[in-house]
């Protein structure tokens, strides 16, 4: 139940644009596995794009590394190219290889097939064999791999080097970052694409995992298994792990990196000694399977910290954690443990006093780093946001405090998923107490309002 | 929660992650924005794709066939300032109010809750075997004074802190609790006056229970809305 898709790598948003060649492209109305397919039986064909808005494809008989082309952004388009034309490693003996590696393992650069000199040769070049330019390619299936004929007249021919697949990235710890080119499992069946749900429906839908890098069906490890692993074609077996060479050099755990008081991000290097959960329950040993059975041994989690009964993350949760003492209760957040504080830092000795009304410094980063934005970019917003004439100290984009923000100078950032952001300058002589009001005007409109019938009236 | 009893709180908001796990409370103050605690979440710049808000139901793992659900996934956080622990998640889409789905009030800004005001969490945490897993819960407290929760916990409570007293009895906010709304009603309305945070212990009795004091980033909140 193999997809004809699974013969490309899918590049998402993109077209493939030839300056000199557009006029042959014909849009052809299909379903992208159709295109897939067409694609496939030509062999002048190495890629297609596919516009998902009129659901048609253009083949084209060049990919992104062709002389001329060029990537262009284009949101109703996905550039589907053939994974021997762009994949860097081989699989096999390589002889379907279709890269542009053109220099050999010592580093000879590799004659043109073409041409009979400096070494006179049996080949030549059709639109079937693949022998373009000077790449190295396999046509005579040396288990070596692809070769070429060199440019050195001394030195006949040379293998290229390219490595297999399975050891052009090796894996270390447990394989969440690889991002290799692997799609096919250790028993030999190829990987499903995880953009795909046939012949294996499954959660782990690409555009809702973009930090697990899903591509086409290559082997990966989103839910923190042991090793990289993918969904097979076969339909009678759902999954299975891949065969990928461990990285030889020790496994990347360096200590300085690991944080042991506090947690950054989701703690996933947090490395401290906390080992009751945030509402005070005992972890249970990581290398115990008493009150409760898991996978996460620390044998097999080498890079994780699973010592003790310390809270970890070892499966890129919200935040540290661990399986907990109390039966009932498997496994619980240690939210107790502290964020470490914010790695930007004021930007010099400088600090406001009161509100930062009056700040007239020039911190023109945000608590997070990015830089502010010009308030002259912003001045209709500012205006119409204070309903006051633009104030004439808002130079420049240092941070500031036009709209007397209880919690200190800011700005407009220079990032569009940050429209504002407080300053990274700190209250002069640490917080002062705030001044909060015991009577208030209150009015609310149709806000928290509920349905006041008792509960065990309801079903 | 521990303690308490199943109840209804239109407001409260389940988080939930990729798996479709949830992880932890929220409360909806907009028809898209749901307030939440800063604990919960990796990073003020998370990618939160995959995640999702559901509120409408009082199940913490509702039939997919539940009619009154509403599932909507989060688009964006934003921080609070940084001493609030506070973020505001914004939706995806807004959801549709109903009986089920309702919005709480804000306080006015800076606003002290007079003491012995009436109060409740809610949630879908732990219980600690109190009962009721897997529907919503919900307890019910009184406000404090800042002044007497400092010298009952023996900690200095911040302004920027809500207290609710002391109870005889194991009731308060737990695992799966935080980020839910602390709600009191104030002339016939429930407003959310604080925010659930991760302590110490669940609903430990003869203790205060702390909460983030909403009123102190109202003017946060309303320029995150506004912007």
């Amino acid at each position: 139940q193999r997809s004809p898709i699974n013969d490309y790598e899918r590049f998402k948003g993109v077209e493939l644009v030839h300056p000199q060649e557009e006029s042959r492209k014909d849009e052809i109305k299909a379903e992208v596995h159709v295109c897939a397919k067409q694609c496939s039986e030509l062999v002048e064909c190495k890629a297609f794009d596919y516009n998902w808005n009129s659901h048609s494809c253009r083949l084209l008989p060049w990919t992104e590394h062709s002389a001329r082309v060029s990537l262009l952004r284009n949101v109703h388009y996905d550039l589907y190219q053939k994974k021997d034309y762009v994949r860097d490693c081989i699989v096999g003996n390589g002889e379907t290889y279709r890269g542009t590696v053109s220099t050999t393992a010592k580093n000879k650069t590799c004659q043109q097939w073409r041409v009979k000199f400096p070494h006179d040769h049996k080949y030549t070049p059709t639109a079937k064999n693949g022998l373009e330019e000077n790449y190295c390619r396999n046509p005579d299936k040396d288990s070596g791999g692809p070769w070429c004929y060199t440019t050195d007249k001394n030195v006949r021919h040379q293998l290229c080097g390219i490595k297999k697949c399975e050891d052009a990235v090796c894996l270390s710890c447990n394989g969440e970052d690889y991002r290799g080119s692997v799609d096919r499992t250790e028993s030999g069946r190829e990987c499903q694409r995880w953009d795909l749900q046939s012949p294996h429906m499954h959660p782990y839908r690409p555009e809702k995992y973009p930090d697990k890098f899903l591509d086409d069906n290559y082997c990966r490890n989103p839910d923190s298994s042991e090793r990289p692993w993918c969904y097979t074609t076969d339909p009678d077996v759902e999954w299975e792990y891949c065969k990928i060479t461990p990285c030889i050099e020790k496994q990347r755990v360096i200590a300085a990196n690991k944080t042991p008081h506090c947690f950054k991000e989701r703690g996933e290097d947090y490395r401290g000694r906390v080992n009751v959960t945030t509402s005070g329950i005992p972890c249970q040993p990581w290398d115990s399977q008493t009150p409760h059975k898991h996978r996460f041994l620390p044998e097999k989690y080498p890079c994780k910290g699973l010592d003790k009964n310390y809270c970890r993350n070892p499966d890129g949760s919200e935040a540290p954690w661990c399986f907990t003492t109390n039966p009932n209760m498997r496994v619980a957040y240690c939210f107790q443990i502290h964020r470490c504080p914010d790695d930007i830092g004021p930007s010099g000795p400088e600090c406001y006093t009161d509100n930062g009304e009056l700040y007239a410094g020039k911190v023109s980063k945000t608590r997070k780093g990015i830089p502010c934005r010009n308030w002259s970019d912003k001045l209709d917003e500012l205006q119409s946001f204070l309903d006051l004439p633009f104030p004439g100290y808002l130079d420049n984009n240092y941070c500031r405090n036009p709209d007397k923000d209880s919690h200190g100078p800011w700005c407009y950032t220079m990032d569009p998923n940050t429209p504002f952001d407080y300053c990274a300058i700190k209250q002069c002589g640490g917080e002062k107490p705030l001044s909060l009001k015991n009577d208030a005007n209150i009015e609310f409109d149709s806000c928290g309002k509920r349905s006041e019938r008792a509960f065990s009236k309801a079903r | 929660i521990v303690g308490g009893l199943p109840g209804n709180s239109p407001w409260t908001v389940s988080l939930r992650n990729r798996q479709g796990d949830h992880f932890c409370g929220g409360s909806l103050v907009k028809e898209n924005w749901v307030i939440s605690t800063r604990q919960c979440f990796s990073s003020c710049d998370a990618d939160l794709s995959g995640y999702e808000a559901v509120m409408g139901t009082l199940f913490k793992n509702p039939s997919p066939q539940d009619p009154d659900k509403q599932s909507v996934p989060i688009s964006r956080i934003v921080c609070g300032p940084s001493d609030s622990s506070l973020v505001m998640l914004k939706l995806e889409r807004p959801v549709t109010l109903n009986s089920r789905v309702a919005v709480i009030c804000l306080p006015p800004e800076r606003y002290i809750v007079p003491a012995e005001t009436k109060c409740e969490i809610a949630g879908w945490g732990d219980t600690r075997g109190t009962g009721h897993d897997g529907v919503l819960k919900v307890a019910h407290f009184q406000v404090m004074s800042n002044e007497d929760c400092s010298l009952i916990s023996r900690t200095k409570v911040l302004d920027n802190d809500i207290c609710t007293k002391p109870l005889p009895l194991e009731i308060g906010a737990c695992e799966g609790d935080y980020g839910g709304p602390l709600a009191c009603l104030t002339h016939e309305c429930w407003v959310l006056e604080g925010v659930i945070i991760p302590a110490r212990g669940c609903g430990r009795k003869k203790q205060p229970g702390i909460f983030t004091r909403v009123s102190v980033y109202v003017d946060w909140i309303n320029k995150v809305l506004k912007m």
